[in-house]
């Protein structure tokens, strides 16, 4: 099954 | 002072049903832009984010940027009080703990106020850049979500593809394997019927089906639906509201392990 990914790696917090 | 008057207040109730089964608490943010939301879903792994601008509501006053925090469920509980066809005022004042939902029916006979209690929310905001897309598919709304419900009977996760061929749509599970592929079409009566494609470069990417399934909840905003695609970023699938602005998801993509 493929990893699912989080949001954060993609955009940072400001 | 806060003072929001939204002639279609059906929108309000629409933005609710479309948001509150992905986010449970969220802050709305008040501007002089207009009334914006975003929230990340528990897991962070989808994120909404709502804008009705100012120029979209009847009356809009917003003394000095707010922010409100308040539980989606509650406030989809206050605003199921309201009619379809009712005109939907937000109220608030500076430093208080409740914001007003007024609503009025059409001909003025009826006209009820509700009053929810808001509550401190450590808003976690991501600053999302403008991207360019590999690929941007924009498809009726109702075809989307009749995609992602038909796929997630079969399997878990979805692989969407575009190539110069068309998007193809495709997962597999215990039972089988499903493949949808929809071509361009541009030969329709009306412009929300279409289905076009501008692709950039292929692109393929792999998406949990239940949080697509979560975003088709706003089909009921737009009669379209974009869906913006790039092999190193969420996907964006993004409903118009009209002559308002825009609910956007934003899913990140499975990566093969």
């Amino acid at each position: 099954t493929p990893m699912q990914n989080d949001l954060g790696e993609f955009f940072a917090m400001v | 002072m806060l003072e929001l008057r939204l002639v279609q207040g059906s929108l309000l109730k629409k933005v609710l049903e479309a948001t509150k089964d992905l986010v449970t608490d969220a802050n709305f943010d008040c501007s002089a832009t207009g009334f914006s939301l975003q929230a990340m879903d528990s897991s962070h792994v989808a994120l909404v984010a709502l804008l009705l601008r100012s120029e979209g509501f009847e009356h809009y006053r917003c003394d000095r940027n707010i922010s409100m925090g308040m539980n989606l469920n509650n406030m989809s509980k206050m605003l199921k009080c309201a009619g379809n066809d009712d005109i939907i005022t937000i109220k608030g004042d500076d430093g208080s703990d409740t914001v007003t939902f007024m609503f009025e029916s059409p001909n003025q006979d009826k006209i009820s106020d509700f009053e929810m209690k808001l509550m401190d929310i450590d808003s976690e905001h991501l600053g999302i850049p403008e991207a360019e897309y590999h690929a941007i598919v924009k498809m009726p709304s109702s075809e989307f979500q009749r995609i992602c419900k038909d796929l997630s009977s079969i399997g878990d996760t979805v692989v969407i593809s575009v190539t110069k061929e068309g998007v193809k749509f495709s997962t597999r599970g215990d039972i089988g394997t499903a493949n949808i592929v929809c071509r361009q079409n541009k030969t329709v009566d009306k412009p929300e019927e279409a289905t076009i494609i501008e692709m950039n470069e292929p692109v393929s990417l792999t998406f949990a089906l239940r949080y697509l399934n979560s975003f088709t909840k706003a089909t009921p905003l737009s009669e379209s639906v974009t869906v913006s695609l790039s092999s190193e970023l969420p996907v964006v699938v993004e409903y118009k509201i009209a002559d308002m602005g825009y609910i956007r998801f934003y899913l990140a993509p499975k990566i093969e392990d």
